[in-house]
């Protein structure tokens, strides 16, 4: 793409134009453009063709960091409660993780705790069958909370290695309902001390500058622990993921790449990054 | 800060005086970047504050009002009319049932839209509806749209797996065999570069010809809305817009992309997930929250 051009300020202008086009917004774009332009002036940056990997590090190393390791529990089962806006990709995402953390023969119990949503239960119910996988359920309309807590005491009881909890979609805007997301975290914790010992939050790559608001308010709700980007098969990049790690500091821990239950991967912020430009 | 307040800090100085091409490039940078961080499309942002700028210079001849104003209400009334200006009354078919046919990528609202849109043509434009359950994919998708089906009181048309162009050509039949004068079709969510299930999509047209195709976009979505919406409006000719999850606080940017890109107006908006959440595009209220 840079091959053979001047190092020069419209090749700073097209750098920018892909970060733009990348979703990662106009201030945390300046602000790298800032840095390459900085190394270009004091002769750290002297060929063209050394800038978009400089600018590829730079974002490598913002996302880098912590690692994209699950949290575990010291005993007893890791207790992972999943949470996002509406249609972000949570159920799916955790249709998929599943599979995963089953690879060395993990056990694992699901809570189905969207009460509310139409055949969201269901949806999840079907997952847990591709999967082999109990679930715990209550009727519709039952308490959030209360599913979540017995699908905790359910997993304790019966050994497994992991409860993945689904919880429905709400807007970080919708106050309730972000209270009750810290309620169900609260009884979470009154089952097992320390769970949940991972919550991550379902990010969908499509989303703009929005998932910066998103990302700040449910860590504030609930204490994030690690992000699950959906949707990235498509053509969004999700380079409002530069922002939201500045903001929360929270680190990607995974990629969902399609619909199928094999289309998760473990986030690689090198490869993400390269993305950005292709 | 909103649009307005930043725009009055960079005026602040020139208190009644004219503005001048230099003051305008400060006011037009933060035009930009305000539209930016709103999620518009880069290259609908660099068309938008050309045409601003050039109306912005053409005021520099008129006193009277404050600068900062001046140049407000320029940008508030390019988005406007960007933004509506359009017929967008539903065209009814005088034929047999009228086909509204939902698409659009994943998750961005389609099923719950279409059950709205069911409600609101059953209760305000006095219509029976047929829902059609075409995603076969998604697990529950049909169940999904029968629960809504029965909390709007509308029935719902569905098979066990089968192709969706076959599912929906059959849901027109039963709906003109049972009296039903509008046909709402769900399709399942899809990315606009899957050429296989694009090439679904034009199946299902071809098999339905709806009167009315409408593209489901979430308001959340950033700088994809152009590819996205260019697409499959390249492919089905959409002819209109329903704008979901304005209950948040995204600034919908992607409302103004998809207008300029497509020409397609927006129809409805979605409020919140509700069936009875759903409401008339109304072009200043979407203007107003895209200036922030
Ligand atoms: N292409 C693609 N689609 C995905 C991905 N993850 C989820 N989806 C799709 O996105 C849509 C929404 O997924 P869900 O799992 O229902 O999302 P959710 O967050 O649980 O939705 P709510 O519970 O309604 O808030 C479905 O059509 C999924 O198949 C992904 O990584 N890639
Ligand atoms: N807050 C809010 N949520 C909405 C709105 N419209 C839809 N939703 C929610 O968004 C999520 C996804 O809605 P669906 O109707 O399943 O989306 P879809 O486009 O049919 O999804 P796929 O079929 O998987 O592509 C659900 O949780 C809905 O309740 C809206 O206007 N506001
Ligand atoms: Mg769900
Ligand atoms: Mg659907």
């Amino acid at each position: 793409l840079f091959l053979g051009r001047a190092l020069d300020e419209s090749l700073l202008a097209d750098l920018e134009r892909a970060l733009l086009a990348g979703d990662v917004g106009p201030r945390t774009t300046t602000a790298l453009i800032d840095e390459v332009r900085a190394a270009w002036k004091a002769k750290r940056l002297q060929r063209s063709e050394d800038v978009e990997p400089f600018l590829r590090e730079r974002i490598t190393e913002r996302l880098r960091s912590g690692g994209n390791a699950l949290v575990r529990a010291a005993s007893g089962p890791t207790v992972i409660l999943v949470c996002g806006v509406n249609g972000s990709g949570k159920t799916t995402s955790i249709g998929k993780l599943t599979k995963f953390l089953k690879r060395d023969g993990a056990r694992v119990v699901l809570g189905a705790a969207d009460t509310f949503r139409a055949a969201a239960v269901e949806q999840l119910t079907i997952w847990s069958e591709r999967n082999g996988v109990e679930i715990v359920k209550q009727a519709q309309g039952a308490d959030p909370a209360a599913v979540a807590f017995d699908a905790v005491t359910a997993g304790k009881a019966r050994g497994a290695d992991y409860v993945v909890i689904d919880t429905a979609g709400r807007l970080h805007t919708q106050t309730n309902l972000m209270q009750e997301l810290e309620k169900i975290r609260r009884v979470v914790k009154k089952a097992v001390p320390d769970a949940p010992h991972e919550t991550l939050l379902v990010i969908d790559a499509t989303n703009g500058q929005n998932a910066i608001r998103q990302a700040e308010q449910f860590h504030k709700a609930v204490t994030v622990t690690g992000i699950f980007v959906t949707k990235l098969d498509g053509t969004a990049k999700g380079g409002a993921l530069v922002a939201v790690r500045d903001t929360i500091g929270v680190p990607v821990k995974f990629v969902g790449t399609g619909e199928q239950i094999d289309d998760i991967e473990v986030f690689d912020p090198a490869a993400f990054a390269a993305a950005l430009f292709d | 800060d909103s649009l307005a307040q930043r725009f009055t800090r960079l005026f602040a100085g020139l208190g009644r005086s004219k503005l001048t091409p230099a003051n305008i490039e400060d006011g037009v940078r933060e035009v930009r970047t305000a539209l930016l961080e709103a999620d518009v499309g880069l290259d609908v942002v660099r068309g938008f504050v050309e045409r601003v700028k050039e109306k912005a210079v053409g005021l520099t001849r008129l006193d009277g009002v404050a600068p900062a104003d001046q140049f407000v209400k320029v940008v508030h009334d390019e988005l406007v009319a960007l933004l509506g200006g359009e017929e967008t009354r539903i065209r009814w078919n005088d034929r047999g049932p009228t086909v509204f046919m939902m698409v659009g990528l994943q998750g961005t609202g389609k099923t719950t839209t279409c059950g709205k849109l069911a409600l609101h043509l059953r209760r305000k434009e006095g219509k029976k509806p047929l829902l059609v359950a075409a995603d076969v994919k998604r697990p529950a998708a049909i169940e999904q749209l029968k629960v809504i089906g029965r909390q709007v009181d509308v029935p719902v048309y569905a098979e066990e797996g089968g192709r969706p162009e076959k599912i929906c050509a059959r849901g027109v039949a039963k709906a003109i065999e049972t009296g039903r004068d509008v046909v709402i079709l769900d399709t399942a969510g899809r990315l606009h570069i899957d050429a296989e299930l694009m090439d679904e999509l034009e199946d299902v047209k071809g098999k339905t010809n709806p009167h009315e195709i409408w593209l489901v976009v979430d308001a959340q979505v950033g700088q994809d809305a152009v590819a996205s919406a260019r697409e499959f409006d390249r492919r089905l000719a959409v002819t209109g817009v329903v704008l979901s999850k304005t209950d948040g606080d995204a600034r919908a940017g992607a409302a103004l992309s998809i207008r300029e890109v497509t020409g397609k107006p927006i129809r409805y908006v979605g409020t919140g997930e509700k069936l009875e959440q759903i409401e008339p595009f109304v072009p200043k209220r979407v203007a107003g929250r895209i200036l922030g």
